[in-house]
């Protein structure tokens, strides 16, 4: 299997999405963007909250938040400090 | 779209139609159900509104182009506005730019007093139903840690793209470009020993061997019966030879930015042919960060989104001290407060060719200066890239940011609107709007640019 170096992004991709994603009637164009924080920093976390934060929120978790939203998950990019999903539409 | 977690933050930048705030309490539900963030709105989390208290949220956007395409709140502005204003208190909202051209919209919620006491659900509850649930915002839940450093962000919204490089993000174009290339390697069997045994070697460094046997297939221009499939492992020889300049130009090897498992799925294959063709690649490039990420796909029959995921440079260690503690090294660049994480940062890039609807926006909150590129030639590369007819450029930046910059740089300025004058001017273009908004603990720096 495929082992990154600690500290090296790995990507995962989501086949089922992927693979036949056609976005012939897709409305593209300007995007809305959300930024939520929560803390500080990441070391600035509140007790109650898993060491790794949001970060510990398992991939397959957002999915239906995504849904509400009308994206799914194309790939993810997993590193030590962000992780990054690349979305349909 | 894309989205980015961090352990204390969610980014979440969609396109098109997509009913972001639709999904914004169910984001506050697993904050605090599954990361076990704090939550004021309601007493207890099985109640179904419960929703983790945010510091700060911020909403911004691009004035509507075709708001009857849209759904949900989506429709307008005061729609957005009445939504947030619904689900959170002390929201803000702001237009910046030309009502009647391209402006840009921001809604955001300040933090308040570390000292200020939590209201409870019943003082906070009205009368009725409306708002009994209203989220508070703005209290640090702890403030032994540090502030993120470097918290800036750029974003870059172009329209009217050049309709010569937009023809680069379809994937008719692509697939043609990714086809000359392999068609113009020689085959596997023909290269000579030392060719193979270095890319071998290189494969293998990379963790690449597991791809072994698996197939890539690239459609043609022409007919989706030109397609052609090779085997995985020689789809990265390819990138990993492809500094020859005879058939690739400013060619740089992909296989530093990306993954193998990349090569598994055409929108993807295509993306990363895609994002070097356009020199996105080069962005942030490996020399100056030597372990960026790129992960990018290339929509059918166009369309082109990127994520990239960038490590700050490594920093020569200085010979540690007595204490241990690594010295004196101030750069809070690569270490954060207790000096044994570097910390990452992203960018993120979303085009639609179209000419009818053309439009790229391009996203990042990796320092500007420092030991990588300055601000303004990112700017610079990312416009030469779609080479817009029209376009925005918004520098949000925290102040205690800006300060530390200005002290770097010696000059005594007192914010970073010194800092970034260099952006004042774009070749090629005649710039339209400077508006500078001042906030409590971030300011704003809005500029507008037209082609000449």
């Amino acid at each position: 299997t495929f082992s990154p170096s600690e500290g090296t992004p790995h990507l995962t991709i989501n086949h089922d999405v992927a693979a036949d994603l056609d976005s012939t009637n897709a409305f593209e164009g300007p995007e809305k963007l959300l930024e939520v924080w929560f803390a500080p920093g990441p070391d600035a976390l509140p007790p109650s909250a898993k060491p790794n934060g949001l970060k510990a929120v398992p991939s397959d978790t957002w999915v239906d938040m995504l849904d509400m939203v009308n994206c799914k998950i194309l790939s993810v990019l997993d590193s030590e400090h962000v992780d990054a999903y690349l979305l349909s539409e | 779209s894309s989205m980015f977690v961090f352990p204390h933050k969610l980014i979440l930048k969609t396109c098109g139609t997509t009913t972001l705030l639709l999904g914004l309490h169910r984001l506050l539900r697993i904050a605090a159900e599954h990361a076990g963030f704090p939550f004021h709105n309601t007493q207890t989390l099985n109640d179904i509104h419960a929703a983790a208290t945010p510091w700060r949220v911020f909403y911004s956007r691009k004035n509507f182009l075709f708001p009857h395409k849209q759904e949900g709140p989506h429709r307008s502005w005061k729609q957005e506005v009445k939504y947030l204003d619904d689900m959170f208190e002390g929201g803000s909202a702001y237009m910046v730019g030309k009502m009647n051209g391209d402006h840009w919209y921001l809604y955001i919620t300040s933090p308040q007093s570390p000292f200020t006491p939590p209201r409870t659900p019943e003082e906070r509850t009205p009368t009725g139903t409306a708002g009994r649930f209203k989220i508070p915002t703005g209290r640090a839940p702890c403030f032994n840690g540090g502030l993120e450093s470097n918290d800036e962000t750029l974003e870059i919204l172009m329209t009217d793209l050049d309709p010569e490089n937009a023809k680069k993000f379809y994937l008719e174009n692509a697939s043609a470009v990714a086809s000359s290339r392999l068609s113009a390697y020689p085959p596997r069997d023909s290269r000579d020993a030392a060719a193979a045994a270095t890319s071998a070697a290189a494969s293998s460094s990379a963790g690449m061997d597991d791809l072994s046997g698996s197939t890539v297939t690239v459609k043609t221009a022409s007919t989706e019966e030109d397609s052609v499939s090779i085997a995985a492992d020689e789809m990265l020889d390819v990138f990993d030879n492809g500094s020859d300049s005879d058939l690739h130009g400013s060619y740089t090897p992909l296989s530093e930015h990306l993954d193998p498992e990349c090569f598994t799925t055409e929108g993807h294959a295509l993306g990363t042919v895609v994002s070097d063709v356009c020199g996105l690649s080069e962005v942030y490039p490996t020399s100056k960060y030597p372990d960026a990420r790129i992960d990018s796909y290339l929509f059918s029959p166009c369309g082109f989104s990127a994520n990239g995921i960038v490590p700050a440079p490594q920093q020569q260690q200085k010979p540690r001290d007595g204490n241990g503690d690594g010295g004196e090294d101030n750069n809070n660049e690569t270490d954060n407060d207790n000096g044994s994480a570097r910390s990452t940062h992203y960018f993120t890039v979303h085009v639609t060719p179209e000419p009818v609807c053309s439009f790229a926006s391009f996203e990042t909150n990796v320092p500007g200066g420092q030991n990588g590129r300055e601000t303004s030639e990112v700017v610079e590369h990312v416009v030469d890239i779609f080479k817009p007819g029209r376009f925005s450029i918004t520098l949000f930046e925290a102040k205690p940011n800006l300060a530390a910059a200005a002290a770097a740089a010696g000059d005594g300025l007192a914010t970073g609107v010194g800092r970034s004058k260099r952006m004042e001017k774009i070749k090629g273009y005649r710039r339209i709007d400077r508006i500078v908004h001042d906030f409590d603990d971030y300011e704003l720096v809005f500029r507008f640019f037209e082609r000449e």
